[in-house]
């Protein structure tokens, strides 16, 4: 473990967290979007399959247990609880075109041709695209509330500094993992401009919004 | 390399 893992974890955390509490607390999910939310649980449920055969550390079952809880809650709030307030309309991105090319490509390119490895690779092709449907919602609106894009922007650092722990680890643990890592870098690439909007508007004080 | 066999992150 080292600390831009540690933080990058952190951040995943505190994002998911962010949106249960704003989901429960306004009792509203408008402006989010209930695909992106669908993708995460699948991006969680494919990749901790082995949750209960390999165990690696307290830290790690745990963390994984509450990614799974919390993406299966939020997707429950947002088409259940809450669906009223569920902004459908807005909410039009094809995932198909996100789940089909990633599923055939966790086929083709992967570590080792078995079930949970290939479901594991899945998992890191679908997490890199999995916020699009949020992005294109936002871009549809025009605008985002403020702790919506609190939210993407934890959740978009989580990953960039999952880039600098893999710089760490394959200097110091010979760790290197060519799959995760252009993954990691397609998702990081996929947050620049709503970086750059985050930057420049959210943290003057202005409410994020995009030229429609 | 290509990458470690167990999945130690999340």
């Amino acid at each position: 473990m080292n600390i831009f893992r540690f933080l990058g974890d952190i951040s995943h955390l505190s994002a998911i967290i962010i949106l249960l509490l704003k989901i429960w607390k306004s009792r509203s999910c408008a402006g989010i979007s209930g695909k992106s939310q669908l993708l995460f649980a699948i991006v969680f449920t494919t990749r901790y399959l082995d949750l209960f055969t390999n165990f690696i550390s307290f830290y790690n079952t745990s963390m994984k247990v509450v990614y799974v809880a919390s993406s299966y809650a939020t997707v429950w709030m947002i088409y259940s609880k809450f669906k009223a307030t569920y902004d459908g309309n807005h909410d039009t991105f094809r995932v198909e075109f996100l789940i089909v090319p990633t599923a055939i490509l966790s086929f083709l390119v992967n570590h080792d041709f078995t079930p949970l490895e290939i479901l594991w690779t899945f998992s890191i092709y679908l997490e890199s695209v999995a916020i699009l449907p949020q992005l294109f919602m936002v871009s549809k609106t025009g605008e985002a509330e403020t702790i919506t894009s609190h939210y993407l922007f934890a959740l978009g650092i989580y990953r960039t500094l999952y880039l600098f722990n893999w710089i760490w680890r394959y200097q110091f643990e010979e760790f290197f993992d060519l799959i995760a890592i252009v993954a990691g870098l397609v998702q990081t690439v996929l947050y620049c401009d709503f970086f750059y909007l985050y930057i420049t508007k959210v943290l003057k004080g202005k409410k994020l919004s995009l030229p429609a | 390399v290509l990458h470690s066999a167990s999945h130690d992150e999340l």
